[in-house]
């Protein structure tokens, strides 16, 4: 079973 | 700020798309339009929406304005609009409310809402501009037909995109299940597409939930395009009129 990725480390705040 | 748009119907059914999803958002309003970016609690999507100023018929916003608003509230004014009734959106300078207006088409009735604000201090993500290896376009109805579908039997997708078609594949408790679309022009009826570029073949796996909560947007465009890479979020594009768009970005799962 794989676990769930978050968008943190693709989307950087501006 | 003074947007009208001829039809409440788009602006009900983006909101009504995006607001399981996020809560809280601020809706940014320049000249150019306006656009609203958030991330869902868990951080696992963003919804990025944009009505360009063609979108509105006039559109006028003077200065940078965001309008924070709580998409259960604005779900409840919204209600109140008809489909086919006129929307204006009207919001001051320093605004502690946003004003919408509905107007029946025959004229004889007029709506005025004010709806309170929120100081909402969110901030802003870079999404990068992404050369995506595989992108397939196909109706939008069969992509929630599949998402689900194959809810039933798990609740991860492994999205597989090669020259042949894009297979959504599912394992679950109770067996596997998978659908493949293949490319194919309906010359008779484009929005039956399924196009797919290709630079490389992509495989990921995506949570049904999520998707299936996207797919609340499938009234608002005849096809959808899904852009994948290997190990970046996918992009789920509902592709509007006059260049305006509404597009989900997900965390892809990662494998143990």
């Amino acid at each position: 079973i794989s676990g769930q990725g978050t968008l943190g480390e693709f989307f950087k705040p501006k | 700020l003074e947007a009208r748009l001829e039809a409440a119907d788009l602006f009900k059914k983006v909101v009504e798309a995006i607001k399981d999803l996020v809560q809280h958002c601020n809706f940014d309003c320049n000249d150019s339009g306006i656009a609203l970016q958030a991330m869902d609690n868990s951080h696992v999507a963003l919804v990025s929406m944009m009505l360009t100023a063609d979108t509105f018929t006039p559109f006028r916003c003077d200065r940078n304005i965001p309008l924070g608003i709580d998409l259960t509230s604005l779900t409840k004014v919204l209600r109140a609009a008809q489909s086919s009734d006129i929307l204006t959106i009207k919001s001051e300078d320093a605004p502690d409310v946003v004003n919408l207006v509905f107007e029946g088409k025959d004229q004889d009735r007029i709506s005025e809402y004010d709806l309170k604000l929120m100081d909402i201090d969110q901030e802003h993500l870079g999404i990068p501009d992404t050369e995506y290896a595989a992108t397939a376009s196909m109706p939008a109805a069969d992509f929630k037909r599949i998402c689900s579908d194959l809810l039933l039997i798990s609740e991860a997708v492994s999205i597989e995109c090669t020259k042949e078609g894009i297979t959504f594949k599912a394992e679950g408790d109770i067996g596997n299940g998978s659908v493949t679309l293949r490319q194919h022009s309906d010359l008779e009826n484009s929005d039956k597409n399924v196009d797919i570029s290709l630079t490389e073949p992509v495989a990921l796996s995506f949570s049904l939930k999520y998707l299936t909560g996207f797919c609340k947007a499938t009234g608002l465009s005849n096809q959808v395009r899904l852009c994948l890479s290997n190990d970046v979020p996918l992009m789920v594009e509902y592709a509007l009129a006059n260049n305006s768009y509404l597009r989900f970005y997900l965390a892809p799962k990662i494998g143990d």
